[in-house]
Parts: C-alpha cells; sequence; structure tokens
C-alpha cells in the first residue's frame, strides 16, 4: 500500500499556458 | 584516482536529471530545433517523449512540483511553437503527433493508476511516479494531441487536394475505357500523364509517403487507422462533389473509371492491412455514385433497383446524377424525366439532408487509445547528436 497519496497537480489550459508564454516572450530580452 | 567502472544497465533508475537553469536548452535542443528529416531519422520512435519523461520522473522524484510544472509548460509551449514555425511541413506534424502521443501514455503508463498498470513489468510499475498526480496536465496534452491532429488532416488534405479530381476522375486509368481513341501511341502505363496532372497513382504513391513516416516516427497504429480514414474520407467527398457538379463526369464509362480507381485504393488498404480503419466505408457514397452511371435506367425495376441500392446517397444526389448523365454513344439514351419522377415519388419518404454536397471539410473525432510500451526505461541512452550533454542519467 503507498506510503502517501501523490498531490495533483493542477494544471493550466493550453491557452492560459499560451498566455504564460506570451508573457515570457515579453520579458525576453 | 577512483576506477572508472562503466555502470551496468541495472544500476539506473530511468531517470534524466538536469539543473533547472538548463531546462530552456533541453527544450530548444530537444524540440524546437529538433530536424526530423536530420538527427531524429535515426532515434529510436518516441525517443524524445521518453527523454522528457524521464526528466519528468526525476524531477517528481526530487518532490519539486516547480520543476515539474515548468518542465511540462515549457514542453508544450515548445511543441506549440515548433508547430507554428513548421506547422504546414508533414513530417514535422506527424513527428510531434506521435511523440505527444507517447508523452501522454508514458504519463498515464507510469501514473500508478491501476488501470494504466496491467501490462507494466515489474521493473515499470517501479518507475511509477512517486509524488505527483500529473492526471490535469494528461488532459492538456491530450487537448495539444488534438490540436496537432487536426493540424496534421489540413496539412495532408493540402497535399491531396490537388492531386483528386485529376487522379480519380480526369485521368483515363484503363486506356481507352471512353470509347475516345488515345492519341498517338498509346502511354505505356497509367501513371505516365500529360505533362503535370496527376494520376491515380500519384495519389497511391502520396498515400504510401504519408503511411511510411508515420510509421517510421512510431505512431499509434490505432492514431495510423484514423488518419487513413480522414484520407479516404477527403478523396471520396472531393470526387463526388465533382462528379455531382460536372456533365462530363457522368457517363457509363466514368462510371467504370472510378469503380477501377476505387478498387485500386482498396487494394492499398489491403497491402497495409487497413482493411478495419474503416476508410474503405468512407467512400460508399462515391461507389454507389459509380454504380448508378452503369446501372439500367429505364423500367420500373430498375427504379427500385436503384432506390435500395444508393443508400449513402441523398435524394438530391441521385437525381442530379440521374439528371447528368449522358448517354457515351447515339444508341444510348437519356434518362427520362418520367423515371426520374418514379425515382423521387420513391424516395420521397425519406428524411434526407437536403444539401447536394458532401461536406468534404467534417474532420472526425479522433482518440487516443492507451498504448503502454514495452521499452525498459533504464535502458534508453540519449544519442550524443542530440546536443543533450547537460543531461545525466541517474
Amino acid at each position: 500500500q503507498r506510503a502517501r497519496p501523490r498531490v495533483l497537480l493542477k494544471a493550466p489550459t493550453l491557452a492560459e499556458m499560451e498566455e504564460m508564454n506570451l508573457s515570457e516572450d515579453d520579458d525576453s530580452p | 584516482r577512483p576506477l572508472n567502472i562503466p555502470r551496468k544497465e541495472k544500476d539506473f533508475q530511468g531517470m534524466l536529471e538536469y539543473k533547472k537553469e538548463d531546462e530552456p536548452k533541453l527544450i530548444k535542443n530537444l524540440i524546437l530545433d529538433l530536424k526530423p528529416r536530420g538527427v531524429a531519422v535515426n532515434l529510436i520512435p518516441g525517443l524524445p517523449a521518453y527523454i522528457l519523461f524521464m526528466c519528468v520522473r526525476h524531477a517528481d522524484y526530487l518532490n519539486d512540483d516547480q520543476k515539474v510544472r515548468s518542465l511540462l509548460t515549457s514542453t508544450i509551449n515548445g511543441i506549440k511553437k515548433i508547430l507554428k514555425k513548421r506547422g504546414d511541413d508533414f513530417e514535422t506534424v506527424s513527428f510531434w503527433l506521435s511523440n505527444t502521443c507517447r508523452f501522454l501514455h508514458c504519463l498515464k503508463q507510469y501514473s500508478g493508476e491501476e488501470g494504466f498498470m496491467k501490462h507494466n513489468s515489474t521493473r515499470q510499475n517501479e518507475h511509477c511516479l512517486t509524488n505527483f498526480d500529473l492526471a490535469e496536465y494528461r488532459q492538456v496534452l491530450s487537448d495539444l494531441a488534438i490540436q496537432i491532429y487536426q493540424q496534421l488532416v489540413r496539412v495532408l488534405e493540402n497535399i491531396l487536394q490537388p492531386m483528386i479530381v485529376s487522379g480519380m476522375l480526369e485521368h483515363e486509368t484503363i486506356q481507352g475505357v471512353s470509347g475516345v481513341k488515345p492519341t498517338g501511341l498509346r502511354k505505356r502505363t497509367s501513371s505516365i500523364a500529360d505533362e503535370g496532372t496527376y494520376t491515380l497513382d500519384s495519389i497511391v504513391r502520396q498515400l504510401n509517403t504519408f503511411h511510411s513516416i508515420m510509421c517510421q516516427h512510431g505512431t499509434d497504429p490505432e492514431l495510423i487507422k484514423q488518419v487513413v480514414k480522414q484520407m479516404f474520407y477527403i478523396i471520396g467527398a472531393v470526387t463526388l462533389n465533382n462528379l455531382l457538379l460536372r456533365k462530363d463526369m457522368c457517363s457509363w464509362s466514368k462510371g467504370m473509371q472510378i469503380r477501377y480507381n476505387v478498387s485500386q485504393l482498396e487494394e492499398w488498404l489491403r497491402d497495409k492491412n487497413l482493411m478495419n480503419s474503416g476508410a474503405k466505408e468512407t467512400l460508399e457514397p462515391l461507389i454507389q455514385a459509380a454504380q448508378l452511371l452503369q446501372v439500367k435506367k429505364k423500367t420500373d425495376e430498375d427504379a427500385e433497383a436503384i432506390c435500395s441500392m444508393c443508400n449513402a446517397l441523398t435524394t438530391a444526389q441521385i437525381v442530379k446524377v440521374l439528371n447528368l448523365y449522358t448517354p457515351v454513344n447515339e444508341f444510348e439514351e437519356r434518362v427520362l424525366v418520367s423515371f426520374i419522377r418514379n425515382i423521387q415519388m420513391r424516395l420521397r419518404d425519406r428524411k434526407d439532408a437536403p444539401q447536394l454536397l458532401m461536406d468534404a471539410k467534417h474532420i472526425f473525432p479522433v482518440t487516443f487509445p492507451f498504448n503502454p510500451s514495452s521499452l525498459a526505461l533504464e535502458t534508453i541512452q540519449i544519442p550524443g547528436s542530440l546536443s543533450l550533454g547537460f543531461i545525466s542519467r541517474v
């Protein structure tokens, strides 16, 4: 029996990831 | 000096360690700069997916949720970025469709969820993620795979589109069947058409190219079946729509031509062991239209036979073909209006859609059935050609 349950990592949607990406691109010099 | 004892495979745990600051380099070398025709040709199918997953495994092993999130987000964005840049190249789209699916299968196979462990070896079960449940990221990856699949369909449609009418309708694969004497010397084979026109062989050759690229990329067999079914649907719909709009295509000999071409496509399915892909069934409307061009169209019995035969054609399509039908020589009569009225009367109870043309842009919903791999992660080695020297096997 497993020691402890795995922690569910909440995932952003594809669209939210895209926004993150755009903001990173903006940050990148 | 410690003896440089080469670590045997059994010592490795099937994980890959990298420094957080090297993540951008990992994404650049493994995704953005990787050329499917270049170094990727010699990789084991799905290697980029396995490498990414083994990196996820190590970040999970460290219990570092930020590192896991960052890697998954960068991977997904990296794949989207390369498909934005080279999304009209079939090899690139096929390569990342198969790797995205393999990555998704790994996240399931090593999730620790009973349902995905049935085919795992003991060793593989020891390699399951220990700290994080990535079910939500699996859903995002599945959404990405759907987007990539639809992109693949658009790419193959753009390549096939110019070939279909010429190859399936216009070019006379069976020489002379239309009664027109072949000009000059009889052409040696059906694949040598006039300059710049496509023949049925062109279409078959293109199908072979698509199929071998997807096999080379290790695309799931169930996914290849769905791609082939979609391709056949496009070929059938575009061919039928052109037949329905062109009087010169509605003759007995064209019916013969089309039936021969369809038989060649069926032959291709048989060769590739794809008869159970559902592809042949998508050609049924075209097959029935070709039969309609060849059957007798005079008596009540003929009308009865046509109505029971053409169950994949709408009333509008049947009537249109009969109206356009052109006798191939003076001995043959046109289809009488009374005969067409007879057909319409017999079909008046059908709940047909009124539209005449098939929706050639329709894309069947895609599924990605779970397809676990027997590959042992601890045996995977990273080829030097990938320039990933900053990653180390654990």
